[in-house]
Parts: structure tokens; C-alpha cells; sequence
């Protein structure tokens, strides 16, 4: 199967994320 | 018994692999025994949001004092030396001068964590250890004896760690750490 890449950027988004919390 | 593997919640963004958060702190008395015995899993995680839940309410590396480790390994890997995964591996070890760890493991996760390394499946897990005079990084890899892979990886925390340029990285075998029994 196809592997899930994150790029740093967008995981320091999902930081503020209400589900983050 | 053992608990249940973690699972993204709805809406939350999936991990390519589950994580286990670690901590350890040395104690003083028994050093053979220690290790493992000091080693206490602070949650596991399988999505990015979960990371973050963890990760908020733990200290920041440079706000750690003592002799303290954080290692965030693969679900069902130990992070230690003898653990299956880990046996025939190795580690890149970086050494910061204080101050610098908070922000060069926060950038060595997310490049583990978002699959940044692509060496497939080599990865177990990285630690950050905070010492008395400088704290250490370091990423270990499933295979010591793969030059390729161990170059990959090097060259990838050099880019993402965006470290000084004079910055030494050094490379060990896990079985000459238990050769010597003295990694850092």
C-alpha cells in the first residue's frame, strides 16, 4: 500500500487543531 | 495484560505506524538493572492529533533536568539494544549543545512521524537524552550493516535538523554499545 507522508508544516498545523487538544 | 492498540479517532489524520512515548530518568544504585526497569511508557499514539494530546502535556526536552530520556520508538518496539528490532541495528548520534534540544527534536520527530526518511521500513524510533554538559540525539535503524540506508538517513537529518555546519554525527552499532555498555 501507498505509505502516509506528512510534510513538517502541516503537522505543526494539526497542532491547533480542537481534536489536538 | 497488554493494552489495546491505538486507533485514529474520527477526523484525525492516520500515522503510517502506531508510536510508543517513553521516559526514562537514572537512578541511582543498581546501574545493571536500571535501565529497563527505569524505561515507563507514557501513552501510544496512531494519529497526529493523538501525538499532539501526548506531546502538549509532557515537559519540553530543555526543560527536563538530570540524567532524563524521551524515546518515541514504533508500537512493539523496546527501546533497547537487545529488543528484536533493535538487535542487529544501530544509531546516528548527535550531540547539541544546550539549548538546542527542544527545537532539534520537535524537527526529528516530525520528519519520523511524516515518513520524511524514506528508508522504508528501517526505522525504530529516536531519543533525545538530556544531560549534564550537552544532550544527545539520536535515531536508530533496524539494519547497521546497510550502508545505503544508514547514508539516506544521515543525509535526511542533516537537511530536516537544519544543524551548524560543523555539527559532528557519529554512528554506532547497538552491538558495540553492549560491547562497551557505555553509549553516551
Amino acid at each position: 500500500g501507498s505509505r502516509i507522508f506528512y510534510e513538517r508544516n502541516f503537522l505543526m498545523q494539526c497542532r491547533n487543531s480542537p481534536l489536538a487538544k | 495484560p497488554p493494552r489495546p492498540p491505538p486507533k485514529p479517532g474520527p477526523g484525525e489524520h492516520p500515522l503510517q505506524y502506531n508510536y510508543g512515548f517513553w521516559y526514562s530518568r537514572k537512578s541511582q544504585g543498581n546501574k545493571s538493572a536500571s535501565y529497563d526497569a527505569n524505561l515507563k511508557l507514557i501513552g501510544t499514539f496512531a494519529s497526529v492529533e493523538q501525538f499532539w494530546r501526548h506531546y502538549c502535556h509532557i515537559a519540553r526536552p530543555s526543560d527536563l533536568n538530570g540524567h532524563t530520556d524521551y524515546h518515541l520508538f514504533k508500537e512493539g518496539i523496546r527501546p533497547m539494544w537487545e529488543d528484536s528490532a533493535n538487535k542487529n541495528g544501530g544509531k546516528w548520534i548527535i550531540r547539541l549543545k544546550k539549548g538546542l534540544a527542544s527545537r532539534c527534536w520537535e524537527n526529528l520527530i516530525m520528519a519520523m512521524l511524516g515518513e520524511q526518511f524514506m528508508v522504508g521500513e528501517e526505522i525504530c524510533g529516536a531519543v533525545i537524552s538530556i544531560r549534564y554538559a550537552e544532550d544527545i540525539l539520536s535515531l536508530w535503524n533496524r539494519t547497521a550493516n546497510d550502508g545505503v540506508t544508514t547514508a539516506r538517513i544521515r543525509d535526511t537529518l542533516k537537511r530536516v535538523l537544519n544543524l551548524p555546519p560543523n555539527t559532528v554525527m557519529e554512528y554506532k552499532t547497538h552491538v558495540d554499545s553492549i560491547k562497551d555498555n557505555s553509549s553516551f
